[in-house]
């Protein structure tokens, strides 16, 4: 009778993370995460912006057939009346729930996350969210800015909190409000960081002292690089502190103390979200509901950190579009944990330092736009055929193929661990 | 092998930079990038795009990248002007 599913999606997140060999990251719970999870290394974005990628995967259609490639149509309307992930969760019995960025918010979701087709309730979005723009750090002589670089004192912060802790609360209640009432759900968390700004609690910068910051290997403009693959990162320019740079069009560059700092805050906003995203499978323990919930944690497109003399998204460059991408599926990637025992306890990324390997790792080139097909596969719901060449008048199918064949390494891994013994390579390693 | 291949595209307004480049309104689009990805390499083609019926001339070809993951794994050189390239076009087709 289908596990729930835990849809964990964050904004801008490129693979910076521990359990993708990154050495200078501290991401202690995604990483734990991924160490009973499989995990893609080479996952993709079929278009490296908010509303085009999330648009895609949450419908599993490409953007040549949902037809946004701005933020400036609802499918429905514009392409096709195309089913969606959740709305076919929610069509095949699940409680399917919307906390913080899923959907990309206006028209591209008819101003409404797409509810009420997509979700039993109406999404939540956390209060602060509007502030997100606001001049709201930087002091200087009295005056606050909405700078790129951007951490803060949360207890400053407008209603003395952020947008993504207040959605880790709001997904928690969710899930002690579902143990309770028993019934299956799809519950999608959107967390907003590292998109920019770099806003995030300030003690996370201690994690990056200044001088262990590197520019990017290729900081500079490749010169075969065609003019129009060039993205000049506009929305970087319009914030207070890089506006006050006065960085030449297009190519800048930014100067290079300034870049070593953006990227201090882009690791240090990403040790933030392992925070949220630790506390938030802390509760799946307390809850009781790791051994019924599949977990899958994505990001919608990456992000360039000064590769290439670029920043943001906005290009089809790997930064731009690889993304994390890992399931946790109970009795599948991992054995089951006797009852009692914990599967996620919370790491505190500012004490807990370790490597460490997932459970599985596949190297396969897949693809966002297969969320779809393999989450229904995982369900144990019917997989959703395969589109044709044209679908704009077919509801439901699918332009992506399910990975779960994909898994079958993680099994084996699983079995070797049997056999000595081990049944948890995360405590063991 | 059965080989797994990722496609990706980018939109753009001009063959330039300008400021809207970054986020072209569908109107404004004339350009647009799309890649194949293997494990081996990122190959893209920027072709002409016509957002009245949202076709792309794959003949109207403006630019070109070619990264082999071997190489050049951070994608800094370009060599889709140093090699033929027709078996990659054939196959993004």
């Amino acid at each position: 009778d289908g596990m729930n599913v835990l849809f964990i999606v964050v904004d801008d997140l490129r693979p910076v993370l521990g359990c993708y060999g990154d050495k200078l990251v501290k991401s202690p719970n995604i990483d734990q995460l991924a160490s009973r999870s499989v995990v893609f290394s080479n996952a993709y974005a079929q278009q490296a912006v908010c509303a085009p990628s999330r648009v895609s995967f949450l419908t599993g259609r490409r953007p040549d057939t949902t037809r946004l490639y701005d933020f400036y149509s609802y499918w429905r309307v514009h392409a096709g009346n195309y089913s969606t992930m959740p709305q076919y969760f929610k069509e095949n019995g699940y409680v399917t729930l919307s906390v913080g960025k899923v959907f990309h918010p206006g028209i591209s979701s008819n101003h409404s996350d797409d509810y009420p087709y997509s979700w039993s309730v109406p999404p939540f979005h956390p209060s602060t969210e509007k502030y997100e723009n606001d001049k709201t750090c930087g002091e200087k002589g009295g005056k606050l800015y909405a700078n790129l670089v951007c951490p803060v004192d949360v207890t400053e912060m407008p209603s003395g909190t952020l947008p993504d802790i207040q959605s880790t609360e709001e997904a928690i209640r969710l899930l002690n409000v579902m143990k309770t009432n028993k019934k299956k759900f799809f519950l999608a968390v959107g967390y907003h960081k590292p998109h920019i700004p770099l806003r995030y609690p300030q003690e996370f910068i201690k994690l990056y002292p200044l001088e262990n910051i590197t520019l990017a290997p290729d900081p500079w403009v490749p010169k075969q690089l065609p003019s129009v693959a060039y993205n000049p990162w506009m929305d970087i320019r319009q914030r207070d502190d890089v506006k006050a740079l006065n960085v030449s069009f297009p190519y800048g560059p930014l100067p290079d103390d300034f870049q070593r700092l953006v990227r201090q805050s882009y690791y240090a906003a990403v040790s933030y979200l392992d925070v949220q995203v630790g506390r938030l499978l802390n509760a799946l323990d307390d809850a009781g509901l790791s051994n019924s919930t599949i977990v899958v944690f994505t990001a919608d497109h990456g992000w360039s950190l000064g590769e290439h003399g670029e920043w943001a998204k906005y290009s089809n460059f790997d930064v731009a579009t690889r993304v994390p991408l890992m399931f946790y599926v109970p009795g599948m990637t991992t054995s089951s944990v006797p009852r009692g025992e914990r599967v996620f306890p919370y790491l505190d990324p500012f004490s807990h330092v370790w490597g460490t390997e997932p459970q599985g790792r596949s190297k396969k080139v897949v693809e966002l736009v297969s969320l779809f097909p393999t989450l229904a596969e995982l369900a144990g719901l019917q997989v959703p055929p395969a589109c044709p060449e044209t679908s704009f008048q077919i509801p439901l199918c699918t332009e992506g193929t399910s990975i779960v064949h994909y898994f079958n390494a993680s099994e084996e891994k699983v079995e070797e661990e049997k056999k000595d013994g081990c049944y948890d390579s995360y405590r063991c390693s | 092998s059965e080989e797994s291949v990722a496609f990706s595209q980018y939109p753009r307004p001009a063959d330039t930079p300008q400021w809207n480049s970054d986020k072209p309104k569908l109107k404004d689009i004339r350009i647009m990038g799309y890649s194949m990805r293997t494990v081996d390499y990122r190959y893209t083609v920027w072709v002409r795009f016509y957002p009245n019926n949202f076709s792309a001339d794959f003949e109207d070809v403006h630019a070109g990248e070619l990264y082999m993951v071997e190489t050049d794994p951070n994608q800094d050189y370009n060599i889709y002007n140093n090699i033929s390239h027709g078996v990659f076009h054939k196959k993004l087709l």
